[in-house]
């Protein structure tokens, strides 16, 4: 259960964190 | 079709995937020229969730007695370990030059490394329960061999109060995976047994009791009430090995043939 929190946690971190990455690509597209 | 096999996999990896592949067809587009923002504190939130996961993953290792799992879990913890490095390594390198070519390279690399490392982490987990529910399938197979020996009505009524709770916790653990897989044809399989199991125990229960019956009044039936006693027997195991075969596939297509 606590193995499911910390991936959750990492994807959630890292979908954050491509968004903004992607994000600022797009004003440009 | 689906491409993550159960529904917490899938509720967990779908909506980064489906981020790191908009990053990665944007920079293979080359539409990704414009100058990256600071994501130093985005990289920190992943880094302190990594840490998180590396604290986590390395104790259920070191206390789990399943040695698969203390096998596969450290290489998936060692992957998204070094994702999170190359992230860190991209944002320093993008802090310096927002527009830095291998920097937006690594910032990708980085981020399919976690994506894949967690996947990986999470399957291996998935696999480790999925093998405790398949050890709970086989002690019920074992104890069905039991039938066999009983040739009296104690004997029955022992078997019975023994195999049953072994049974409801084996079909409660199958019903409760079915529900969590996301291939159709593998939860069909599994409702299927479970269905001719419920419908072939209390027949199997019933040829044992007509067994006995007819071997204590030297019936020369007893010989056909065997063999129907031991179909039953037989037809049940099958039924449980094709639930064991079905909890390890993990993709859809592995079953075409079936």
């Amino acid at each position: 259960e606590q193995i499911l929190e910390a991936c959750k946690s990492i994807a959630t971190a890292t979908s954050a964190l491509v968004k903004s990455a992607t994000a600022a690509q797009r004003e440009l597209v | 079709m689906p491409v993550f096999h159960t529904k917490t996999i899938e509720s967990i990896l779908e909506p980064v995937a489906q981020q790191v592949s908009r990053l990665v067809i944007l920079h293979e587009e080359a539409e990704d020229g414009n100058a990256m923002p600071d994501l130093s504190q985005s990289v920190a939130t992943v880094k302190h969730a990594v840490d998180n996961l590396i604290q986590i993953g390395y104790e259920t290792v070191n206390t789990s007695d399943d040695s698969i799992l203390k096998q596969d879990m450290p290489p998936a913890l060692q992957r998204v370990e070094e994702a999170a490095t190359s992230l860190l390594e991209a944002s320093n390198m993008l802090k310096e030059d927002p527009f830095f070519a291998p920097a937006r390279k690594k910032l990708i690399n980085g981020s399919r490394g976690i994506l894949q490392g967690t996947s990986a982490l999470l399957l291996a987990f998935d696999e480790s329960e999925v093998r405790k529910i398949i050890a709970q399938c086989r002690r019920v197979l074992e104890y069905i061999g039991i039938t066999e020996v009983i040739e009296s009505m104690d004997d029955l009524v022992t078997f019975v109060k023994n195999i049953s709770p072994g049974l409801t916790r084996m079909t409660k653990q199958v019903d409760d995976r079915e529900k969590e897989l996301t291939h159709q044809v593998h939860k069909d399989i599994l409702l299927r047994c479970l269905e001719e199991i419920k419908v072939l125990t209390p027949v199997l229960i019933s040829g044992i009791k007509t067994y006995i019956q007819l071997l204590s009044s030297n019936s020369p039936s007893s010989a056909d009430a065997k063999n129907n006693r031991d179909h039953t027997c037989k037809a049940l195991g099958v039924e449980i090995e094709e639930i064991i075969r079905v909890l390890q596939l993990t993709s859809a297509g592995e079953d075409d043939i079936e």
